[in-house]
Order: structure tokens, then C-alpha cells, then sequence
């Protein structure tokens, strides 16, 4: 209904672009923001309207969001994901790589802002990143030994060399 | 509410049974590139109701079902289970009863010997629990078989596809909702077009 | 034919001159996230002859001149220069001789004062270097100002688009040939379809 | 022309799954291969037809290349790419964080696979990867040290910090 998707709709776009917001904390400073795009007719509709995004970076001015770099839209888009999820938590979140375009400062970023969100939701995160592995509480490792055959194993940190390949200690 | 464990048989490279236990705040899958990863992913997106084999990077649905290996035969038959704790709230749910529609399933979920099956989800008799069935654990389960027979199950009991869409109703869980990130798609919000990124919204109002 | 140097002036967020060389086999460009290294394949795009303002990532081509910062005013042109080395061979190379249309460029590319413009690539003269212009090095550089006047240059001397398009001919250079792979674009050839992934090898024939 | 490709298309087939082609090489064995598309009316023509694509990495048997990994479509489509370099070499390749999907086992086998290339081309790589900014012979760094403006300055592979930063002494 109309009045729903009002109050999800400002919920979600204080979340992301507001002064305590969700890109702010990710980008440490710029704005962003959520609009409804007018219709044909110039009037805004509550019902059929679509959402623009602006972003901007701090100390930059981009124009459209196509002109953010790859690391930058990877952090808007986890930006406002957590925002959507801020206004409706789900019971979990699972994220497969999401942190692949990312260099290790903004890792570092995202895997803190994860920290809010744990007293109600609990994450299942996918990554080649060391510095991901170690915000991880818990790792699940999976390996091929047999070929063509997943099997899970139990790892820490440290059992996962450099190239993500899991070391001989852990495969039982 | 909470997604305890999930367990893997025969689904794509899985083809030994495989659990993985959720019990920690942040839980991290790893390993080399090709060892199974993202197929945990789309095992959660199947067993939660997943119809296209597209969007589960396969041919056919099929495709799901472990197809062999160098020293293994094909598998005969692909199972997923996925248990939530779902212990007694202090106060109970004020929950929306939503119009059952009586439009028949269609027919993949119809039970094995094709009788209509009546539902573990008591949506309306059950206020004290996140999801609508009075048990402490609740386990949903979707099995196929290479004939292309296939169920689903709740707690052991047969159900229609639609009492699994139903039993997460207003949980924001679902094979296509905005929990689950697949691999390469994390800027999709962005990259959509406008009225799509309406659509995303209005799932979670 | 070795591509020694780029040159960005105004182009995106390289405000001030910048020149990269590459002498190297295997050159290195590295950096944190925003910082502006995907904008330096852009130039190179750019100067290639690129036309779409989106595969730019922009929204219009004006996109591409350095629209200001915090601390500085928007650019009023952007310029971008590529210099080869092109050395004389040992052995004449056998080149086809294009026939060449004679529809009218599009008025992006006419000089500025409107005349037309003697090639500098003398494509059947000059058989003794890879690139068809009679010199040891070979600069093309492309400038657009902010009124939307724009030009290309080869060693100096307006040329048409056509005339850079000319220059590249069979070399495998392009700006959107198979020698550049964008951010995020590696496994395109596997998304594409079948038959544009034909073009491609087209392209390569 | 109809010649022209036919010629193209064999040799690319060749250096892509060939025994000794770019996919044997990149995936240290498996088997691929490239094929046309006969048309509806089941025959092959050489002027229309579009271009299908195998790859089975070692001890698997995936019928679609979509079931392929993020990382083993990555090295899939390095391989291809290679294979038509190979059989018509420009004189240089840019690469803008095509890495950014594999583990360090595969950004090793990709790095070491562009060295038979070196005599006839050069390669320009942007990445974020440790390994892959070793496997370079010059780095260029750019900085924003002033808020959205970029600059060039030269480093070692030491002096670029584990979080892809800059660090100070390399900016003169
Ligand atoms: N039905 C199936 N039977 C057996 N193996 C399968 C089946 N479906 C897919 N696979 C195999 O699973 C592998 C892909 O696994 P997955 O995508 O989970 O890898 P990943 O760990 O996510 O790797 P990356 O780090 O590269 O993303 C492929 O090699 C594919 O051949
Ligand atoms: N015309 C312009 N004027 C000024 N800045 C611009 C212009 N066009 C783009 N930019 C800025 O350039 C930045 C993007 O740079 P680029 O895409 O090259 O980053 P990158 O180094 O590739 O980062 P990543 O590692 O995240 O891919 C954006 O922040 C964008 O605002
Ligand atoms: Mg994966
Ligand atoms: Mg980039």
C-alpha cells in the first residue's frame, strides 16, 4: 500500500544518505540520497514513481552514479543494502564476495559497519580477503581434495595460506 | 529466529552429506576458486523456493542433482535442508492473516502419491513463535530426484511450495530477497533502472 | 610499434598535466579505491576514438572534462595524447590499400574553421613502419572544450576521426577492441552471446 | 571474409584448447574448446554462425559454462582471450582488475601466463592484487592526496602499503 512504501521509502533513504547515515559511516563524510523520480507528467507518484540514487564521495562531485569507480560502487551499494536492511532486519544476510572490488582500508570499513547489525541478524560472508577471514568469528573451509567433490572442514585464520587454499593441518 | 544449520546431499558438488553450522555472529566460508562456495549460496536460494535454473547458474533444474565426477557416478538425487531455531517469544506476534488463494500449485509440488496436503503452517494458531509452527526447531527441506520428482517438507511433514513462500511471510527471508548477495552482484541495486529498484524497496515495506 | 607514453590534461579527475610512461613488459598501475586508474583506460578509450559518453561511464561526452573538486574550479577543456614509437623495419610490410568512403564525417571532427583536412597517414606511401605516418613517433592526442568543440591531432596536425580510425587499421588497437578489458568486463566473451561473440573474433580475423 | 575467419577461428580454437593452448596452461590440465552454432536449419555456416563455448577444469564436468565458478570463469575467459592475442598480437593489452576474482593460486598461473607474450606485446595492469603488483617490472601509483584530484607518482611494490595505499615516502 501507498502508505507503507511512504514510510519504507523515508526510512530507508534517512538510513542511507541522513548525517548518521549508512554511506556516511562507510565513506567517513559526503552525502547521498534517495529521490523518487517524476513521472511523464512532472508530478512525483507514491505508487508507480522509481528511485534514483545520488552519491557523492567526500571531496568529489560526480554527476550520475555510473561515474563512481568500482570500490566506490561496491561501497554504495553495501551503503544502502544496509540500509534497507536497517529498516526491515532479516534474520540473516548472506554476502558472496561482495568485498572483491574493494582495496584493504574500505575492507576494513565494511567489515566494521557489520557490527551494529549482530544483535538482531547474523551474517554468512564469502570472501578471498585476509582481513575479512579475521572479522569472521567462525570459518567453514571447503576443498576439493577429492576432485569434483566439496567437502567442509573446519578452519581458523591461520590455516588459510595466503592463497585462500586451506593447509594440510586443517583437512582432518 | 535463526538460521542454526544447514545440511547438503547430493546438490550440485556436494556429493557426500555436508553440514555447516551458523551459531556465530559472523560466520566466513572460504577456500580456492571452483571448490563449492557459491553453490552453498544456491543451495539456500533453492530449498528456499528457487524455480529458475537460471538464476542458479544452471541449464536445466536438473542441473542441480550432483552430476559425477572423475571418480564419482552422477547422483540420483539432490536434498537441502535448512533448520531455524524458533524458540517461545515472551510476547506474542500481532500477525496478518493473509487470503489463502485456492488456485491449485502447479504440479512439482504436488505430494508423490498426489494427495492436496494439509499445512504445518498454522499461521493464525500459532502467536507465541517467529515462524507459525509450534515447534522449537523448524526444518524445511527440498529433495529431487533425476526422474524430476521433487517435495518439499516441513518438519518432516510433505507441503506445497506455497507453505514454504507462506511459513516466511514478513521475515524478509526468501530466495530472492535482498539477503542474499550473490557473487558478482552486489552492485546490482545500482546498476538497475529506477522502477526496478522500486520493486526492492516495496519487499521490504 | 610500442605504445611509450600517455598524456592526460583535464581529462576526469587528472586535473593538472599528467604523463605516464610505459617502458616496461609489464607495467603496474595501483591505488586506493576513487582514486582515478580505470579513468586512465578511459583516456586511452577516448583518444581511440571512442564515441558513447556511457561506455565512458559518463552521462554526455562533457562528462569527461574535469568537473571541479572541493578545492578547485571545473576544467574548461580535456586533453589526451598517446605517443608510439615507430621505428623504421628492416622489411617493407604489404599493406591493403582501404578503399575510402567518401560519406562526410560527422561535424564533431571538423576543424575548427570548418576546412577539410589532408590526412597525414599516407597509408600506401610510407611501407617501412608499422604505423603509416613518415616519423619516428607518432602522437595523437584528441581535446574537447567545454562548448562542446572538439579535435584530433596526429603529430600535431588536425585530422578527422576517420583519419586516427585509418592509422590503426589491422594493428589489433582500438577503442573497443579485444586489447582492452575494462573493470568488471573480463568473463564478457563468456556472457555474450554466441553470435556476438563472432563479432569479436571478427574483429581479430 | 568467409576465408579470413574460417583461418582465425581454427587457429583461436587451437591456442585456446588445444593440448598445449592457453586453457590447458591456465588451469594446469581439463580440457576446452570452441565451436559453431549450426543454424535452425541444423547446418554450419561459416558467414553467420554463432560461436559456442566448453571448458571442463581438471576432474570436473560442468555441461554449461555458467555453472563455472567466479574464478574459473575468470581464467576461462583470460584463456580465450589469450588465444586470440596469440593469433593476432596487438601491440598492447590493458587489464583493469581482471585479477579481482581469484585466489592467489590462479593470480600466480595468470600472472606466469603472460610471459610468452612479452615479445610482441606489453601489458598495462590495474590491481589491487599483492601478487599480481610483484609480477610487474614498473608500478605507477595514483595518489588523491588532494580531495579529487589525481596524480601520478612512481613506487616500489614495498612502498604500496597491504591496504593498496600510498604510503608517504613515496610521495616525493
Ligand atoms: N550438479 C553439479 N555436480 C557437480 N559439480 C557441479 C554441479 N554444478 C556445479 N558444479 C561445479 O561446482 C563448481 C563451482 O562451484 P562454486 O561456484 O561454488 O565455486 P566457488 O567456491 O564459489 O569458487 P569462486 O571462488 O571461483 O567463486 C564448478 O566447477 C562446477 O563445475
Ligand atoms: N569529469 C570528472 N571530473 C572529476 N572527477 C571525475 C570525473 N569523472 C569521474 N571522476 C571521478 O573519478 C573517480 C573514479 O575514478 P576511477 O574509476 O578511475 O577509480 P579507480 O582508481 O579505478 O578505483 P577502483 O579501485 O575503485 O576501481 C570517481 O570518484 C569520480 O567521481
Ligand atoms: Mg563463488
Ligand atoms: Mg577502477
Amino acid at each position: 500500500s501507498r502508505r507503507r512504501f511512504k514510510a519504507t521509502f523515508e526510512a530507508v533513504r534517512d538510513q542511507f544518505g541522513g548525517q548518521e547515515g549508512m554511506f556516511r559511516r562507510l565513506f567517513g563524510g559526503g552525502s547521498a540520497d534517495l529521490f523518487l523520480v517524476p513521472m511523464e507528467n512532472g508530478e512525483i507518484d507514491w505508487l508507480e514513481s522509481g528511485v534514483e540514487i545520488r552519491a557523492k564521495p567526500p571531496g568529489k562531485e560526480p554527476r550520475v552514479i555510473s561515474q563512481l569507480s568500482g570500490g566506490e560502487k561496491t561501497m554504495t551499494a553495501v551503503a544502502l543494502l544496509m540500509a534497507i536492511f536497517r529498516s526491515k532486519p532479516s534474520p540473516f544476510c548472506i554476502l558472496d564476495e561482495v568485498d572483491a572490488a574493494l582495496d584493504e582500508a574500505n575492507v576494513e570499513r565494511f567489515t566494521k559497519a557489520l557490527g551494529p547489525f549482530l544483535d538482531r541478524s547474523h551474517f554468512i560472508v564469502i570472501t578471498h580477503h585476509k582481513r575479512t577471514m579475521q572479522a569472521c568469528h567462525e570459518l567453514h573451509g571447503v576443498t576439493m581434495a577429492e576432485r569434483g567433490v566439496s567437502r567442509r572442514v573446519t578452519v581458523r585464520v591461520d590455516q588459510v595460506g595466503a592463497d585462500g587454499r586451506i593447509r594440510e593441518d586443517a583437512l582432518e | 529466529m535463526r538460521l542454526s544449520r544447514l545440511t547438503l546431499s547430493g546438490f550440485k558438488s556436494f556429493a557426500d552429506p555436508t553440514d555447516f553450522r551458523f551459531d556465530a555472529p559472523i560466520t566466513g566460508i572460504v577456500g580456492p576458486n571452483g571448490c563449492g562456495k557459491s553453490n552453498v549460496v544456491d543451495a539456500i536460494k533453492w530449498v528456499l523456493g528457487e524455480r529458475s535454473a537460471k538464476s542458479l547458474r544452471g541449464g536445466a533444474m536438473l542441473d542441480v542433482i550432483f552430476a559425477g565426477s572423475a571418480s564419482r557416478k552422477p547422483g540420483g538425487h539432490a536434498s537441502v535442508t535448512l533448520t531455524f531455531d524458533n524458540p517461545r517469544l515472551a510476547v506474542p506476534i500481532d500477525r496478518d492473516i493473509p487470503e489463502i488463494s485456492t488456485e491449485a500449485e502447479p504440479a512439482e509440488t504436488m505430494d508423490v502419491e498426489g494427495a492436496s496436503i494439509d499445512g504445518p503452517v498454522q499461521r493464525d494458531a500459532v502467536r507465541d513463535r517467529l515462524l507459525p509452527v509450534d515447534a522449537d526447531e523448524v526444518q524445511v527441506e527440498r529433495r529431487l530426484w533425476a526422474d524430476g520428482r521433487s517435495e518439499y517438507l516441513v518438519n518432516g511433514r510433505k507441503v506445497r511450495l506455497r507453505d514454504v513462500r507462506e511459513l516466511f511471510l514478513d521475515t524478509g527471508i526468501g530466495n530472492d530477497a535482498y539477503c542474499i548477495i550473490e557473487q558478482g552482484k552486489v552492485d546490482a541495486m545500482l546498476r538497475a533502472h529506477p522502477v526496478e529498484r522500486r520493486s526492492i524497496l516495496e519487499e521490504a515495506a
